[in-house]
């Protein structure tokens, strides 16, 4: 709510859960290609 | 997709997979709801399109639909975001933005037609709001923080953020825009200039570990503010030691217990007999001398000679291992330790090297045990105690606890660099001062 010029937007908050450490994993190995090629990007950089 | 690829890589860097606050907003007339992360780490606001078919990600969230809103202007422009974990894809369009009681007029945002990453399949929002600046705005869209200063709709130009990190508590936090909220910080901020306008980009000191130096930062490194991160991720040469100091698991390293093995003592005897530090691993053989930084034995025999081919990574993880060893050692030597405990010690952290933007686990019965970890920013020092940089992930007998801390390298000119995530925004309020170009930290209440 806008309250002397301020306007407060309320957070929601998501704990750690087992699901998203499954999902990161399976993207970490869609996403390797990826980061090698920053890594390649970062040693020319 | 600016073409600068100083953009690229920071960006590419971002893992909203551990994303955990969110708010909600309202796109079009009426306003369509969307749960947003809050994100400063980028600038574009994009939410999933009703023109989304070919992506799970897009049926398992809202989706904008144009033609349901009387303010929907075309756009059409085609947009292409890759994060490091996850992409998206889809065109440009224009409408109003509801943000609070807030209505902001005529803000481009990119209608998301394709979510091709488990990232956004599994995730607990809709979309992204990005706060950073417009120079890493993909499309050079205008930011719709821009917009809210460009049109009056606040106060001052300052947005400050509030996580609640209590864990028993509902409230997830708040976003004020236009100011502060002095309801949830003690004292008084301290502030420092932004140094790189694009990130929320500022210079910070050295970290340390139970008050005692790690070395790595103390002639500078560069840090980003970004609350959509979840975690605090830094140069492998720190987190190494501080998984070492938090007994979090590591990934055990035979080029770096080669490198001790080999060289340590010879390594010693030259920091002692005052050789330059950044030369001792090109004077030994591991690296080749660039000037500025290390650069290893096989990217040098490529540039030498073309006809010969890299074989392979070995020499690069024992260069870049000489150089944290050095790091090491010296930070030892400042503090007296004996050449045995120095060689034992640089040899335990072999043990603990952080796998790249990976998860360590700890020991959630030994928080108590555990040092704090503080960072020095504008001559302040900022701690960090376990409860606070230790994660727990699950209930009772199945609760596991994660080290806040992940590994992040980045070469300099831009690095080394920090990227202060939720768990420290949450131990610390920040403010983003627009007007100034500044950042402020306080004690959260």
């Amino acid at each position: 709510a806008s309250n002397g010029g301020l306007v407060r937007i309320g957070l929601k908050k998501r704990n750690f859960d087992q699901n998203n450490r499954v999902a990161a994993e399976l993207e970490s190995k869609e996403g390797g290609a990826r980061r090698t090629s920053i890594r390649k990007y970062y040693l020319r950089g | 997709n600016s073409g600068d690829p100083e953009d690229i890589d920071i960006v590419s860097l971002k893992n909203y997979m551990d994303a955990q606050y969110f708010g909600e907003i309202g796109i079009g007339t009426p306003p369509q709801k969307f749960t947003v992360i809050f994100d400063t780490g980028s600038s574009n606001l994009w939410v999933p399109s009703s023109k989304c078919y070919f992506s799970v990600a897009c049926y398992f969230h809202s989706k904008y639909k144009s033609t349901s809103s009387s303010t929907y202007k075309k756009n059409g422009k085609p947009a292409d975001i890759h994060y490091g974990t996850g992409a998206i894809s889809g065109h440009f369009s224009e409408d109003h933005v509801t943000v609070g009681d807030l209505v902001v007029e005529n803000q481009e945002f990119i209608e998301a037609t394709r979510e091709p990453s488990i990232t956004f399949l599994v995730a607990k929002f809709d979309g992204i709001l990005g706060l950073g600046f417009q120079e890493i705005s993909v499309g050079n869209a205008v930011p719709v923080w821009y917009n809210m200063v460009k049109q009056g709709l606040v106060k001052e130009p300052v947005f400050s953020f509030w996580f609640n990190r209590n864990a028993d508590e509902e409230e997830g936090g708040e976003i004020v825009f236009g100011g502060v909220d002095p309801n949830h910080y003690k004292g008084k901020h301290t502030y420092v200039p932004v140094t790189q306008k694009g990130y929320w980009q500022f210079d910070m000191g050295d970290v340390l570990i139970d008050g005692q130096t790690t070395g790595f930062c103390a002639s500078g490194c560069s840090a980003i503010a970004d609350s959509g991160t979840s975690l605090l991720a830094g140069p492998t040469t720190i987190i190494t030691e501080v998984n070492h100091a938090i007994g979090a698991t590591g990934v055990v390293s035979q080029e770096c217990k080669a490198v001790v093995a080999e060289y340590g003592e010879t390594i010693i005897k030259m920091i002692l007999e005052k050789d330059q530090p950044q030369k001792i691993c090109s004077q030994i053989g591991l690296c080749t001398f660039d000037g500025t930084q290390g650069v290893s034995m096989d990217i040098k025999s490529v540039v030498d000679d073309n006809t010969r081919k890299a074989s392979g990574g070995l020499h690069d993880a024992m260069c870049s291992t000489c150089e944290m060893t050095v790091v090491w050692m010296q930070n030892q030597l400042k503090q007296n330790q004996t050449q045995d405990r120095i060689l034992t010690y640089v040899n335990e952290l072999c043990d603990r090297l952080p796998s790249p933007m990976g998860e360590s686990a700890v020991d959630c019965g030994s928080l108590s045990s555990m040092p704090n970890v503080s960072l020095t920013i504008g001559g302040k020092v900022f701690d960090l105690r376990p409860e606070q940089y230790v994660l727990k992930v699950g209930e009772g007998d199945a609760a596991q606890c994660i080290s806040g801390f992940t590994a992040l390298d980045v070469p300099p000119p831009r690095g080394p660099l920090w990227i202060l995530g939720d768990v420290f925004m949450g131990r610390y309020h920040t403010v983003f001062d627009y007007g100034n170009q500044r950042v402020g930290f306080a004690e959260a209440a």
